[in-house]
């Protein structure tokens, strides 16, 4: 078990460093580290993450949307060893600026060929980076309904 | 196992019949504040089994039935059936597709069906073993989640590397 | 001391049945509760929410917008009592959908008229209701800088 | 007491000297994830005297002073000043403005000015009591905070309440 806890560990590893670049860019590198590598029944994980040209420092410094998009970082990474069957998001995007939503959304078009995806969103660019729209309303007070959205009405 | 389609009745905002069909690939859901976007995915994690009542951003199973409106009284059952096609052969291989159910009664009572065949919770746990469908799962993110992986709240680093395994 | 805890609680109080209708709607009512009004000293303060048409519920209840709108009616609530000088809200309005980063922007620009206002946020509609623009940037990797924005690029 | 503008020089992400002015009404402040937004309102904080280093998302002093990037090495020290009018008075009326200066060098030491005049940070405290400006105040908000409220951590809501009290 823990051989196999270290196996998993090191290709996630590998996955977050390539994610956390294509969520960032080419010059913003992080790492993973086991705490306590002696101990794999206790380990537990360290993360590093250092965006261009910024000293590595503790991933609470960084700002609402680095971090965002760091623990999404580590979430594909395990998603790609073991692709669930469907995935929902309920406003991940709210703390990312336009490019970074940008970035966001292709990586999961890129996912969506082998899962389904339920994305919740108020961001227009994540809106029109779907198959399927759904408006939810409550036009009688209390009561929610589900309404058909064309697409043409969001551009 | 695609997900085909959502069924809601009286699950807390929901209290007419509603019907989510997925198709595939990328389905967004969106809406003013307030109007039952999130109890939609509430629904999906209490129809695969979910049993911790806090997850579900409530203080009791009641807090689940749809509680009246102002022109509406108050549901007596919560209903969810999530329907997906039977690729994986969960169930016998004549069934083309698998419906699980859940009720709850506000008297207390809790039901399971799959096909509309009583069974119990765990029979709804097993089905989804191996699956990769689970609460708890990488799959399953919103913001409250970014900030327990930030702060690893609860070894939750390791505890969702673990799920891969 | 404990009068006039009393008093200010009873000033917010009206203030937040008030901006809890301003930015929700006129049918919205909300309340504000001592748990324990024997004890001035020690009580806390409860509040009940009871959007339109929807039973009055524990706030943990309530939607991501409308907890963000609820706490934010609270502090103008106080804010309205003794006004600060200046008021500083960063990305308060993420969670927030379009009408009601409406509302949001509406009462800020009102209670402008008393108070210098820093906002910091990534909502177009947002930024489009302030009065002067700075940009920030790092075109020096970890190097931040603060750059003029011209208002008709946003548009 | 207006604001006119803040300096900010060696703190956080700021390695150059950085003005912001301020003019009447609402300010905006704008830019990609990281660059620096949430480092200016820490710097106002900062400037009147916060104590609690958490506040500021950090776990010591050193934290606040420029690190250093790929092209520069690290600041000796982090300064900022915020410059208001003196409507209020809180100096002799011969001053017009009233500048708040703070500076941490690496070293450890601390320095506090007002009007280029060296002073204990109590007297910065001090010209702030009464003029509703302060940190943990209803008038520094950002999501964090709603979620207190929210959950009424700590009897934020008494706290915050108290304050205009
Ligand atoms: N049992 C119930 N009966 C009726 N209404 C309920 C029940 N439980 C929750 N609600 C209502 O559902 C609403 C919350 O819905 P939900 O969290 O899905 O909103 P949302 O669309 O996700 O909004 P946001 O964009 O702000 O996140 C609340 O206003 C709450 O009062
Ligand atoms: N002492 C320091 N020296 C250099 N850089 C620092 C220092 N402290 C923090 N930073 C950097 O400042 C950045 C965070 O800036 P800030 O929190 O202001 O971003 P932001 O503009 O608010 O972004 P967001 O829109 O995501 O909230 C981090 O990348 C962090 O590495
Ligand atoms: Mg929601
Ligand atoms: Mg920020």
């Amino acid at each position: 078990a823990n051989q196999q806890f270290l196996e998993t560990f090191n290709k996630v590893r590998e996955n977050f460093q390539m994610v956390f670049k294509a969520l960032f860019t080419e010059e913003d590198t992080a790492d993973m580290i086991l705490d306590n590598p002696e101990n794999l029944a206790e380990t537990g994980i360290d993360i590093v993450a250092k965006p261009k040209g910024k000293r590595p420092s503790s991933i609470s410094q960084l700002s609402g949307g680095e971090k965002t998009l760091t623990a999404t970082a580590l979430l594909f990474a395990i998603y790609l060893i073991k692709p669930a069957p469907f995935c929902i998001l309920d406003e991940v995007d709210a703390p990312l600026d336009d490019a970074n939503v940008g970035k966001f959304t292709q990586m999961i078009q890129k996912f969506s060929e082998n899962s389904q995806f339920i994305i919740v969103t108020h961001n227009k660019m994540t809106m029109s980076c779907v198959d399927v729209i759904y408006g939810v309303t409550m036009q009688e007070p209390g009561v929610s309904k589900l309404v058909p959205v064309d697409f043409r009405s969001l551009n | 196992m695609r997900l085909k389609s959502l069924e809601i009745k009286g699950f807390k905002s929901f209290a007419d019949k509603t019907v989510v069909s997925f198709d595939e690939g990328i389905t967004g859901i969106i809406g003013p504040n307030g109007c039952g976007k999130s109890n939609i995915i509430d629904s999906i994690r209490w129809v695969i089994g979910e049993q911790k009542i806090s997850a579900l951003r409530s203080e009791n199973l009641d807090a689940l039935v749809f509680n009246g409106s102002k022109t509406r009284s108050p549901s007596g059952l919560a209903e969810v059936s999530l329907t997906f096609e039977n690729t994986r052969n969960l169930l016998p291989t004549e069934f083309s597709t698998v419906t699980v159910t859940r009720r709850f009664y506000k008297n207390g009572e809790s039901e399971y069906r799959l096909n509309d065949v009583q069974c119990r919770l765990k029979d709804i746990h097993n089905l989804f073993l191996d699956t990769g469908v689970s609460n708890d799962s990488y799959a399953i993110i919103e913001l409250g989640m970014v900030d327990d992986i930030i702060k690893d709240k609860e070894n939750s680093r390791r505890r969702m590397l673990e799920q891969a395994a």
